[in-house]
């Protein structure tokens, strides 16, 4: 931010903080939010727009006259919310990255690129109110938004158990009765349940309390 | 196969192994991974005795060591030394938890290689590469954490006899939480403010033998134990070490960057972050490792909500799969797309971070404060997310997600220490944050 403010050229991934964005949403129509420029200029914007209003903060700060130290906690709040945008629009244009550089099969590529598009998508819907707040995206558009994630989810289902499939990972190594491949997951929830140390006798070790209670 | 997933399967429009390889980076890399798992999930030695679940926390232990020990063996048989084959086998090892031994392998190993001259080398790099010592990385203190600057352990040189007096002054200077500290290893890279002619100038890194490597036991002037039982890492030592004017030879200072001279002369490094370096590839790897751990948690849940029904969906039919209502889809594919966002970016991550390196080596330092604030935000902001979305994914698998046969309890209790290990979230954050006002 101060560079920016002097002027200096950035490079690196915050050069973004640098470059000139549009200063409204430019999405007209639901399907406008699968596009990677829109999704992508709004995670800039935000990212851009959270990061200089925590370095106003700061400089409002130390005109009051406190100190650096003493200003930057007193900015905590910002600066944590600009770390998080910035690292979110990182992943946002890496998800992005990897998917356009895939040579998968056509199927395979668009079910990558529905993941990515929602996980854009459900990103701006969690922190639509950064965007809401200057006045980069409207109301009408976040339903757009909102009605457009609810359409991914519709996509995606059918190939949900597909998708983690090829996480690849198998049933010795995810050690877990839910998530075995074979789907078999309640006959082998009753024999992993038989082989708890509990059940190793029939009557517990808690019976000596037990026992003489019943009796009282 | 249950006929619920096995019609899942059959709606597929294609082929999962496509995206295994672009998860892996291609074809030949997945197919030398699954090489790599079968030798282990096939080898017997790798099996654990009972379900880890139903073990106390010194059989972990136990049992942890005895299959890192096993890693080492069959990873030199097998001649594999390229770190990504190493961190694939020794994940087949360990399904649920975190190695043993894998700080050896990665701060101090790494700290060897980067904070090292090359005459130190010679004489650390192998012996650690063959295991002829085990090592950790101790940087924590009880009463202090990230903030390096506050670190109290103290190493005063000595000129007359060329020695560093290692010391803890006080209770909260002692070192607390580092990874198989207690009772495994023999060595540490132990983290302390250099104190030579009188003045402080700052902290440095020392390689400090701690066990006799015939016996076992601390030498005199080390105290050495476990912290105790604790929220996850049941089969991880994590230690606390108290020195007593404790004395380490002059060439055990970590002196690639700075130096201590014979006579006492300090000489400063090139760049002041240099020492913070071992820290960068772990919280790079975190990233990705992340992803993982996610995906793991989206597996269980996706599998369990199409083989789960409940409830009519429309009244008077058969009940429903859990997958097919729009709020369970809510919980489970918004987190499948953040582990495929990790893990593309924690590749994306692991790439800056070496080509950073590559540049380091050759004097160039231009790229370390980005690198710095960007894997310290990333860690923070993934391992975050996926705290909460791993508890998310386990309430999508009603009261089964609770049990441990689901795999939740370790599986999340093993990811979220790193939300506050390589440094605690909210201090990551502020770091990320201090760059970008800077720029």
């Amino acid at each position: 931010a101060r560079q920016v403010g002097s002027g200096n050229k950035l490079v690196g991934c915050a050069a973004y903080l640098q470059s000139n964005l549009s200063p409204r949403c430019l999405a007209k129509r639901q399907t406008d939010f699968l596009r990677q420029d829109i999704l992508v200029d709004a995670y800039k914007h935000r990212a851009k727009s959270v990061v200089m209003l925590a370095a106003k903060r700061m400089g409002e700060e130390i005109k009051k006259g406190h100190s650096q130290p003493v200003a930057w906690n007193n900015c905590h709040m910002y600066l944590i919310k600009a770390a998080m945008a910035h690292c979110h629009l990182y992943c946002v244009e890496s998800f992005f990255d990897g998917v356009n550089s895939t040579d998968a099969s056509q199927p395979a590529v668009d079910a990558l690129m529905s993941l990515c598009q929602l996980y854009a998508i459900f990103g701006i819907s969690q922190n639509k109110g950064d965007l809401l707040q200057d006045g980069y995206i409207n109301g009408e558009q976040i339903d757009m938004l909102e009605r457009q994630l609810i359409d991914l989810l519709a996509i995606i289902r059918p190939i949900a158990v597909t998708l983690v499939d090829s996480y690849d990972i198998p049933d010795k190594m995810l050690s877990s009765v839910l998530g075995r491949y074979d789907g078999n997951v309640y006959e082998n929830l009753y024999e992993w349940a038989k082989k708890a140390p509990l059940n190793k006798k029939e009557v517990p070790a808690a019976y000596k309390y037990i026992g003489p209670f019943l009796k009282e | 196969i249950n006929p619920d997933i096995a019609e899942e399967r059959r709606n597929a429009k294609f082929d999962p192994v496509e995206l295994t390889y672009v998860i892996d980076g291609g074809k030949e890399k997945t197919e030398r991974r699954r090489y790599l798992e079968s030798e282990v999930l096939n080898d017997p030695s790798f099996d654990d005795p009972m379900d880890i679940s139903f073990m106390t926390d010194e059989q972990r232990h136990t049992n942890s060591v005895r299959k890192a020990i096993q890693v080492v063996r069959r990873t030199q048989e097998l001649e594999i030394s390229n770190p990504m084959e190493l961190i694939w086998f020794r994940a087949a090892t360990n399904p649920l938890e975190v190695p043993s031994l894998s700080l050896h392998t990665s701060m101090f190993m790494t700290t060897i290689v980067n904070q090292m001259t090359l005459e130190q080398r010679s004489q650390w790099e192998s012996a650690a590469k063959k295991f002829e010592l085990i090592g950790t990385y101790a940087q924590t203190e009880l009463g202090h954490g990230t903030f390096l600057r506050g670190l109290e352990t103290t190493a005063t040189y000595d000129p007359r006899t060329q020695e560093f007096e290692i010391h803890s002054p006080t209770l909260t200077s002692m070192k607390w939480w580092p990874g198989n500290l207690g009772k495994t290893v023999t060595h540490a890279i132990v983290a302390a403010q250099l104190y030579t002619k009188g003045h402080c100038m700052g902290v440095h890194m020392f390689m400090v033998p701690l066990r006799s490597l015939e016996t076992h036991l601390p030498h005199p002037g080390v105290e050495l134990g476990d912290i105790g039982p604790k929220f996850g890492y049941s089969n991880i030592d994590n230690g606390f070490l108290r020195f007593n004017h404790y004395r380490i030879p002059r060439e055990n200072m970590c002196m690639r960057h700075s130096q201590v001279m014979p006579d006492g002369t300090y000489v400063p490094p090139p760049h002041k972050k240099v020492s913070y370096g071992s820290m960068l590839p772990i919280r790079s790897a975190i990233v990705g490792n992340t992803g993982w751990a996610l995906a793991k948690g989206c597996i269980i849940a996706t599998r369990y909500s199409v083989v789960r029904r409940q409830s009519e969906l429309i009244p008077g039919t058969k009940e429903a799969k859990i997958l097919d209502y729009q709020s369970q889809q809510l919980k489970i594919i918004p987190n499948i797309a953040t582990s495929f966002a990790f893990i593309l970016t924690g590749k994306e991550m692991m790439k800056t971070y070496f080509d950073s390196l590559a540049e380091m080596n050759e004097g160039n330092f231009s790229s370390l404060p980005e690198l710095h604030a960007t894997s310290a935000g990333l860690k923070a902001f993934t391992s975050a997310v996926v705290a909460s979305g791993l508890e998310e994914l386990r309430m999508s698998c009603g009261g089964h997600g609770y049990s441990k046969a689901s795999g939740f309890p370790e599986l999340y209790t093993t990811a979220v220490p790193a939300t506050t290990y390589e440094g605690e979230n909210t201090v990551m954050f502020l770091q990320t944050a201090r760059y970008l006002m800077k720029v």
